[in-house]
């Protein structure tokens, strides 16, 4: 049985889908077999991956209201071992049209239960919000992985993911554990970084990835082209970053 | 009667609250009763501007809920033509909680009618999504100012924005127009922040701010010591920007 990771943070922009993404794409080229599921209206995994249109009524949205399995929509990807589940913007109404739905909490959970078990890792990348989509992912998953950027803002946001954490943990999912904290967007330059990195782990000690990030423009690129970094530029320190990350993941994979 | 700007995008991290606090620090600045409106639960606009810690149930929250007048919970800022109404953790719930309420798109319309005629500027700091929240903000404004970080993601969410932005103006507010699109986080030694650029001028044109708002780390460092640019570091590019934003949102607001 795999393993399942939501990325998730409320915080925008401080690098969930890049995470998702180039996690994904680097534990694929490790050969372990791996779907990326893209949980955010905004479908900015879906389309960081390359994947610019899809077949009517094939994306996440459908499978959450189990009217189609998510192995009808699951798609391949430039990577061998790499799967999509893509998402479109219809999903921008599911917050608000799910909360009738018997259930309403374990709906990618059960969606996600056919085709568990031909992944060894699956990831998931969150919209920034605390809503139901976060919420079914962290329902649905074994660990959340928390990206969070070297800024003063991203620091604020820490107490109330973590009361969600602790909410879902109690009333849904007793074995959600926090995968790790991945500091995004580290420019060694500024005192910024240096001094919110500091905290962090001063706040989340052992918790922290030993793998940090860096600000790398090449990261910024790479989407544009619809490729992960180490399809876009290998020799890149984002690359590098991403695939220490992986090994990381897979070595407390086999610790757990 | 002052006028009414909703700063949104549903994009996470695109400078929303960095804008929204620094644009009305820099109109309170030129003598312009402002008041900045913090409609994000994770109330980054409010802390922010040094304000850390809130009385019991006085925030926007309780306003909308029409349980307190606004005029009740506007606070003072460290600049004297500056006004605050803070938001807090509470706030989370409401995007669903506010579902169920009569007139739920006009909350904060009817909220605000009391005091908009005290204020020259009112400007309102969306979250990151397009939710009752960012509806209701935008049925209250009389223009939407749209921050687009100058990378490839935020060029994919504009037709989604656009979307809500017309849906909005049709069904609930026929004078909504937009006030203009910034240019934020523009890094002039990349490619990427050069091609976004050259991409958004050539979709939205006229209605591009001449202002760009450069990448620089003073912005990021400013929240930290509660204080917008111009009272953290006035000689830094970030708050000669802001101070030229605020000069071409007053020339706009001459010629309506
Ligand atoms: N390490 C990095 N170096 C440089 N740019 C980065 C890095 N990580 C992410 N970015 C860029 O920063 C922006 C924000 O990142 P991203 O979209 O991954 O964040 P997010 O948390 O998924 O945002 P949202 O909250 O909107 O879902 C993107 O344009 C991305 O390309
Ligand atoms: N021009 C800039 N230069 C450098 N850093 C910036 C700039 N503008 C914003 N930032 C920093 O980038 C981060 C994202 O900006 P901000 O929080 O204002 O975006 P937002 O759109 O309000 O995010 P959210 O979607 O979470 O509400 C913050 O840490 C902020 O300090
Ligand atoms: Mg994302
Ligand atoms: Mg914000």
């Amino acid at each position: 049985m795999g393993r399942v990771i939501a990325v998730a943070n409320q915080k925008g922009g401080v690098g969930k889908t890049t995470s998702a993404v180039n996690l994904s794409a680097c534990l694929a080229a490790a050969e372990k077999e791996t779907l990326l599921v893209d949980l955010d209206p905004q479908a900015n995994s879906t389309s960081g991956l390359g994947i610019s249109h899809l077949q009517e009524n094939m994306h996440i949205y459908y499978s959450l209201l189990a009217l189609k399995p998510i192995g009808e929509i699951v798609l391949p990807t430039k990577l061998k071992f790499l799967k999509l589940v893509p998402s479109a913007r219809d999903l921008i109404g599911a917050e608000v049209e799910l909360i009738e739905v018997k259930g309403r909490e374990y709906l990618l959970k059960s969606a996600l239960s056919p085709v568990r078990h031909l992944f060894e890792f699956i990831l998931i990348d969150c919209p920034p919000s605390l809503g139901l989509l976060t919420v079914n992912a962290l329902v649905a998953s074994d660990s959340v992985l928390i990206p969070l950027q070297c800024e003063y803002y991203a620091l604020e946001g820490i107490s109330s993911l973590l009361d969600t954490y602790q909410r879902v943990k109690q009333a849904f999912n007793q074995e959600l554990e926090i995968e790790g904290v991945l500091l995004t967007m580290y420019d060694e330059r500024t005192n910024l970084s240096k001094q919110v990195a500091d905290e962090i782990r001063r706040y989340f000690k052992e918790k922290v990835f030993n793998t940090v990030i860096p600000r790398s423009v090449r990261l910024g690129e790479a989407p544009g082209f619809g490729k992960p970094i180490i399809l876009y530029d290998l020799s890149s320190k984002g690359a590098q970053a991403y695939l220490n990350l992986a090994k990381e993941v897979i070595e407390n994979e086999k610790k757990s």
